[in-house]
């Protein structure tokens, strides 16, 4: 079929309301922060609060008590209500909130972690990346098992991933042939002639890289929830 | 809101449970997707998304036990996964995108992927723009459970890495899905190690090797250095090994000692020589004599079909395995050993009572790798004590089969993909 543009959309000026508002001061980067989870949301009876606030018709509701029955959930809309810039006075907590955000952002980005905005974090807030929050952003009060965020589920995925690890280091000599592996000369003791065997890069086969060790930080993400 | 929560209450998402890890995962093994009419892109033609997108679920096929099969032709609500492109406001989504830059694409848990078309995605061939497939394959994984990983070469990591060329799923990414949904599990029609003889380029003579399992028509090779599959496979086995059976083969020998060499293929009631030079089976032989040729004339005295064989280097014989028996073949004097054929449990006592195979052997696997012969049966091995180690242990009894553990927890990720991307 025919294509709209070129593949480098060379030919296309990108009107501005089509191009992601680059980060360029805290208050943008507190919206990053707040986006993707990082910025925990204010306390649960607040949102509900919200929730009473906003007049659902009667029917809706019931759709949405059925919904919570059959485990599923009204994805709730993260799209940070629109305020003009300027207007926000951080109280001292939600400096210190900000402050803790970014620290943890900083860290799991591998950047200089910093506790300050500084042009590092800045380029890896504008940097291409997956939507889907780095940490569960709405408890979502009705689907239990998927809002498991705590420290207990980090522990538990930590404990499963280090004992693997370890399997896997040990696996990387398997058998009882523990001075031999693939590519190294083998010298075969179970049979009367000594031969010497080498691995094979075979015929049409992309040796890839051997797979790096993994070492596993502790915070991670919820995908959306649906 | 109410025609959208009909439609998302309509869908019957069957999830596991694994409240021990704290995620949800599919509870079905087969998961159907497709590429929304009304959510195409509109920078690659509709065949490179689509194809890009069957390879990014067959990646994660190979690493896992689930398969995944585009399905274009059921009611929506019957597709577990549905993909499209959009800007903005999009496909009923309340996840606005951005524009060009930053947020490419999100994903729904056990749901839907979302791409931001005002992206400049590319195919797999291009180095430049953001890789179609790196992110469907991330947010597949999303929608499979998996939560981003903040680990140097982890495909889930949240940001964009460019395009790196050989782009593949590396060990911990893979005992992630794994430790969702299991590791990949099933019997295999035999497995052995290719060997062959290279020439340096000085003159010497290089004796190398490669471990293959086999499953039907298809096969992976194994790289026991790296303990997984090589990347890719399974592939159809027409395709690495000329002019065997193309759905598959019960057994693989390769007779080796100081004055012959031979590697065979047996399936049904024939077998075939195998070329190793030429990577193809041979049409005639020295002597003239044509193949495929009928077991009981090549090996007078081996009842067929059978189920497994091996060459053992230490006596010159050929064991075949069918049901209960095991028939010791000598290629010297090319008849049937005295005393056979015997039960398998005889010559294969097990170590510790009760844990045996008994019969119908899937696989007996002599491998280099672990200087060790298998027995593979199901989704279990024995592995028979050796020489060396009735040396040390002389208590052990001769062939004595160690207790059996499972084929997945000593050759890892050897899964299978559904046979409509088995060609991509």
């Amino acid at each position: 079929e025919k294509l709209f543009h070129n593949r480098d959309h060379s030919d296309m000026q990108i009107p501005k309301s089509h191009r992601a508002p680059v980060i360029t001061d805290e208050y943008e980067a507190e919206l990053f922060l707040s986006r993707y989870g990082f910025i925990k949301p204010p306390q649960q009876e607040e949102i509900q609060m919200k929730q009473t606030d906003i007049s659902f018709s009667d029917d809706f509701l019931d759709d949405f008590q059925t919904a919570i029955q059959e485990g599923t959930s009204v994805p709730l809309s993260r799209d940070i209500p629109e305020t003009s810039h300027g207007e926000v006075h951080k109280s001292e907590s939600e400096s210190q909130a900000f402050v803790s955000a970014l620290t943890e952002f900083q860290m799991v980005s591998g950047l200089p972690v910093t506790g300050v905005f500084d042009d590092a974090t800045k380029d890896a807030m504008n940097k291409p990346r997956c939507g889907v929050p780095d940490k569960e952003i709405v408890p979502n009060p009705h689907v239990v098992t998927e809002s498991i965020g705590g420290l207990e589920l980090e522990n538990s995925w930590n404990e499963t991933f280090n004992e693997i690890d370890g399997n896997n280091t040990e696996n990387s000599i398997i058998g009882n042939s523990s001075n031999s592996s693939e590519g190294d000369i083998l010298n075969f003791n179970d049979t009367e002639s000594l031969l010497t065997i080498s691995n094979d890069t075979h015929k049409n086969n992309s040796l890839g890289n051997p797979t790096g060790n993994s070492s596993w930080t502790s915070s991670q993400s919820q995908p959306l929830q649906n | 809101g109410k025609r959208h929560l009909a439609d998302l209450m309509s869908k019957k998402r069957q999830k596991r449970d694994l409240t021990e890890s704290g995620y949800m995962a599919f509870s079905k093994d087969v998961l159907r997707w497709r590429l929304i009419g009304e959510g195409y892109s509109s920078q690659l033609t509709i065949d490179e998304q689509r194809y890009i997108f069957r390879l990014a679920f067959r990646m994660w096929s190979e690493v896992s036990p689930l398969e995944f099969v585009e399905d274009t032709w059921s009611p929506l609500e019957d597709v577990d996964i549905k993909l499209g492109f959009g800007t903005g406001r999009h496909l009923g989504c309340n996840q606005k995108f951005d524009g060009t830059g930053q947020e490419f694409a999100h994903a729904w848990f056990l749901g839907d992927i979302h791409f931001d078309d005002d992206e400049h995605f590319t195919g797999p061939s291009s180095h430049t723009g953001i890789s179609l497939l790196k992110v469907a394959v991330h947010e597949i994984g999303h929608v499979l459970g998996l939560p981003h990983i903040y680990r140097p070469g982890s495909i889930m990591q949240p940001s964009y890495l460019p395009y790196e060329s050989s782009f593949e799923m590396d060990w911990t990414d893979r005992k992630a899905i794994q430790h969702l949904y299991g590791g990949c599990r099933g019997r295999f029609s035999t497995v052995f190690d290719w060997i062959r003889k290279e020439k340096t380029p000085y003159g010497d003579i290089r004796i190398r090797f490669n471990t293959y399992f086999m499953r039907d028509g298809w096969y992976w090779l194994y790289e026991n250095r790296n303990n997984r599959t090589r990347y890719g496979d399974p592939v159809a086995l027409q395709i690495g090994w000329h002019g065997i059976p193309s759905d598959g083969v019960d057994a693989y020998v390769h007779v080796w000692s100081t004055k012959r060499e031979a590697v065979y293929f047996f399936r049904g009631l024939q077998f075939w020589r195998y070329d190793n030079e030429n990577d193809r089976v041979f049409r005639h032989d020295s002597e003239g004599r044509q193949y495929p040729r009928l077991i009981s004339e090549g090996f007078p005295g081996i009842p067929s079909p059978i189920d497994s064989a091996f060459y053992d280097r230490r006596d010159s014989h050929i064991y075949f395995f069918r049901r209960t028996q095991v028939y010791a073949f000598s290629v010297e004097t090319n008849s049937l050993a005295s005393g056979f054929p015997k039960h398998i449990r005889d010559v294969f006592p097990p170590v510790e009572s009760g844990d045996h195979p008994d019969g119908s052997i899937d696989a007996a696997y002599y491998s280099y790798s672990h200087n060790a012969l298998f027995l593979l049966k199901g989704t279990r091995f024995w592995r028979v004590v050796g020489s060396l180690e009735r040396w040390r242990r002389p208590f052990l009894p001769r062939n004595g089969l160690m207790p059996h553990k499972e084929v997945d927890q000593q050759w890892f990720d050897i899964c299978d993909v559904h046979p409509t991307s088995l060609k991509v």
